[in-house]
């Protein structure tokens, strides 16, 4: 795992943070749960809660898909290539292509769309970045920079876990034994 | 374009197999330190957008010079490719990959395999 520069992270005022949707992108309730699943992953092993809210304005986290050049000198590429970016805390940007199809139902079904991407594989991953991870050269951890079209991979690894619990230490009700650690998946081919 | 599943894509939105903006990439592979090839300058901005050639450039040139040999062999450590510094097979399949907008090297340091400065990186491989 990594860091930002300076490691950054959210301060211990911030443990219950907010999340909302850009109003415009008038997501649908499935695609707001699989954020709330992407985030749920994160607090079952640090002492944080992510919790929805209407205010956009007042929302510590603020989420939206965009196409193009979108104001952040960090313009969007249309199909695959760059699929999301979030910004290191306490910014809370957290940005999606909307020129990608996303798969959101957690089925990923037969490969004939290439093009396809796994939404909350994409959430678990820019979620790490939103509290202060950098990517890992662990290829089986979500921090990992790339992932193939057409792959679910949302589970966190040892590695991230690790990176994760550094920064805001363990939630009391981790026990450690939910998540695959990094040697587990890699002897029992699960995973990715 | 939000979908349950992948069967469920109309097929006239699914583009043609696995094309993605940086497959014309592919036409590089092979490509090696001293060549010039055309296609080379683009390449040079997708390492340097990720932070792997710390130069604030906007108009690269095709030539295959140290600066994308460095850069090469700094993604091959990060992504655990043998660091050959070419553009070689299994580099190129993994720099056409969707991924992830936020660089792997900000301000010139990274935590992920390669471990050091971009910079210092260059300074090794010039030796």
């Amino acid at each position: 795992y990594s860091f930002f520069p300076g490691t950054p992270r959210w301060p211990d005022s911030k443990r219950d943070l907010s999340y909302a949707f850009q109003p415009e992108n008038q997501l649908s309730d499935t695609v707001k749960a699989v954020f709330a699943r992407a985030f749920l992953r994160w607090s079952e092993v640090i002492p944080m809660t992510f919790n929805e809210t209407s205010s956009f304005a007042d929302a510590d986290i603020k989420i939206g898909f965009f196409s193009g050049d979108h104001g952040d000198g960090e313009p969007f590429d249309g199909v695959l290539g760059t699929l999301a970016h979030a910004f290191s805390p306490p910014s809370g940007r957290f940005h999606l292509d909307s020129a990608e199809n996303w798969i959101v139902a957690g089925n990923i079904g037969d490969s004939t769309a290439a093009s396809a991407v796994d939404l909350e594989s994409v959430a678990v991953h820019e979620i790490g970045h939103l509290l202060g991870l950098g990517h890992s050269s662990i290829e089986s951890a979500i921090m990992y920079p790339s992932i193939s079209s057409a792959t679910r991979k949302v589970e966190l690894v040892s590695d991230d876990i690790q990176g994760i619990q550094s920064l805001y230490g363990s939630n009391p009700n981790y026990n450690g034994s939910s998540t695959l650690t990094t040697q587990q998946r890699e002897t029992s081919g699960a995973g990715s | 374009h939000f979908f349950p599943n992948m069967s469920s894509i109309p097929h006239n939105l699914i583009p043609n197999s696995t094309l993605g903006i940086w497959n014309s990439f592919q036409n590089l592979t092979g490509c090696h330190a001293g060549q010039k090839i055309d296609g080379l300058a683009r390449i040079k901005n997708y390492f340097q957008y990720f932070g792997y050639i710390n130069i604030s450039s906007t108009n690269f040139t095709d030539d295959f010079d140290d600066a994308l040999e460095s850069a090469i062999k700094t993604y091959q450590l990060n992504f655990n490719l043998n660091a050959t510094g070419e553009l070689d097979e299994p580099t190129m399949n993994h720099i056409v990959k969707p991924r992830c907008g936020v660089a792997d090297i900000i301000n010139g340091s990274s935590s992920m395999n390669s471990g050091k400065s971009s910079s210092n990186l260059i300074h090794t491989v010039s030796h």
